[in-house]
């Protein structure tokens, strides 16, 4: 249980920088 | 309005301070009677040692825990933070545990951008079709403007044309 | 039910409950190991008292009664001490907000806004592919317009350089200079009429 729990609180912590890193590059790459 | 790391030295030294307190040397020597009568000094020393090590073993195990986990700097920036939200006094957002819905306001800055990016883009480029359309519906008067004029200096030498048709026949006749 | 702390979780990289957990048990060994080394203590001690009464077994039973009461005691006072840690140190405040989720409080945004937001720039897409399609269309048409521009005024040109020709050889004006040679053709041709008659 607590293994899930730092599992699932680590990725809430670097998913969304993550994924805003591709989000990122793809606006990018549809404005050029 | 002490630090976190401060917080938690005393809460570590006042565990310690009532954990000694309740193992007393009173107590102790209840315990090991017969010892006590036998050696009293040996019984305080080893009681004393007692002590010492066991504050001493916890010590270094909550030094260790803070070296590991590089706790100090943490809880120093936690304390941080908190200080920088006091102000805000309503319960904070938490995750809702629904990631595609937590993300929403993450990305949402990063579209507001593009959109407005996007925005400008269409607003310049109908500001310039506007332009190239002013000057095609131009282009398209001054084709036909030409297209009169030709069609007038045609329709003048076709006039021409006929009239020297007739000055030929009649020089032929 | 179990508060998994897991936004504290997400902050220290651990559980509070872990870190405590750890804790605990390091604290309870250290009190075990302690009281272990008293007892060795005591009996090395005890080897060194000629016809000591004491047997290890009764020291064992001591050190067992003091550990019992340090055990309970320890429990109490960590319990304590526990539920102070969880409440003033690894607790993130209720009001409080990490780095990483300030965007909630920044850009609050619903599935349904964040919806409509990407529906909007799908649209502003569009739109501009449009505006790029009209802009290459008038392009395309000005680049025409230039042509037929050019095919007119060179027909233009040439009606000109006609007229140009015709000035260049004395008849300013074509028109009338036709008009004149038709108009000086039916006077000879006047003329030759007469002269065929009179000479009949």
């Amino acid at each position: 249980f607590d293994e899930i729990i730092v599992d699932i609180a680590t990725k809430r912590k670097w998913y969304p920088r993550k994924i805003l890193e591709c989000v990122i590059r793809t606006l990018k790459a549809q404005l050029e | 309005t002490m630090s976190r790391v401060e917080l938690l030295d005393t809460m570590v030294d006042t565990f310690l301070e009532k954990l000694v307190a309740a193992g007393s040397y009173q107590r102790f020597t209840d315990c090991y009677k017969h010892f006590y009568q036998l050696q009293p000094e040996m019984t305080q020393r080893i009681y004393d040692k007692f002590v010492s090590q066991l504050q001493t073993s916890i010590r270094e195990e909550i030094s260790e825990i803070k070296e590991e986990g590089n706790l100090e700097a943490v809880l120093n920036s936690l304390d941080r933070i908190v200080e920088e939200g006091k102000e805000h006094q309503e319960p904070a957002w938490r995750p809702s545990g629904i990631p595609e819905k937590d993300l929403c306001s993450t990305v949402a800055p990063y579209l507001l951008q593009q959109r407005d990016a996007l925005r400008r883009h269409v607003q310049k480029q109908e500001a310039k079709n506007q332009e190239l359309a002013s000057a095609v519906l131009a282009g398209r008067r001054q084709v036909e403007e030409l297209q009169q004029q030709v069609q007038a200096r045609q329709q003048a030498w076709q006039a021409l044309h006929r009239e020297q048709r007739e000055l030929l026949s009649v020089l032929r006749a | 039910s179990v508060d998994p702390m897991a936004y504290e979780a997400q902050f220290f990289g651990f559980t509070p409950q872990t870190c405590l957990l750890r804790i605990y048990i390091a604290f309870q060994d250290y009190l075990f190991e302690v009281m272990q080394a008293v007892e060795q203590v005591i009996l090395k001690k005890m080897e060194g008292i000629p016809d000591c009464e004491i047997s290890p077994i009764q020291i064992r039973k001591c050190t067992e009664k003091f550990l019992c009461f340090m055990k309970g005691r320890f429990d109490n006072l960590f319990g304590k001490m526990e539920q102070l840690f969880l409440q003033l140190i690894l607790r993130i405040p209720a009001n409080i907000l990490l780095p990483e989720d300030k965007c909630q409080e920044t850009h609050p945004c619903t599935e349904e806004e964040f919806h409509l937001l990407r529906k909007e720039i799908e649209e502003l897409q569009e739109r501009y592919k449009t505006e790029l399609c009209t802009k290459q269309a008038l392009l395309a048409e000005l680049e025409e317009q230039r042509i037929v521009q050019a095919k007119l005024k060179e027909t233009l040109t040439l009606f000109d350089e006609l007229e140009n020709i015709g000035r260049a050889h004395g008849t300013s004006d074509f028109r009338e200079s036709l008009v004149s040679l038709v108009q000086n053709s039916r006077k000879l041709q006047n003329i030759r009429d007469t002269v065929e008659q009179e000479s009949k």
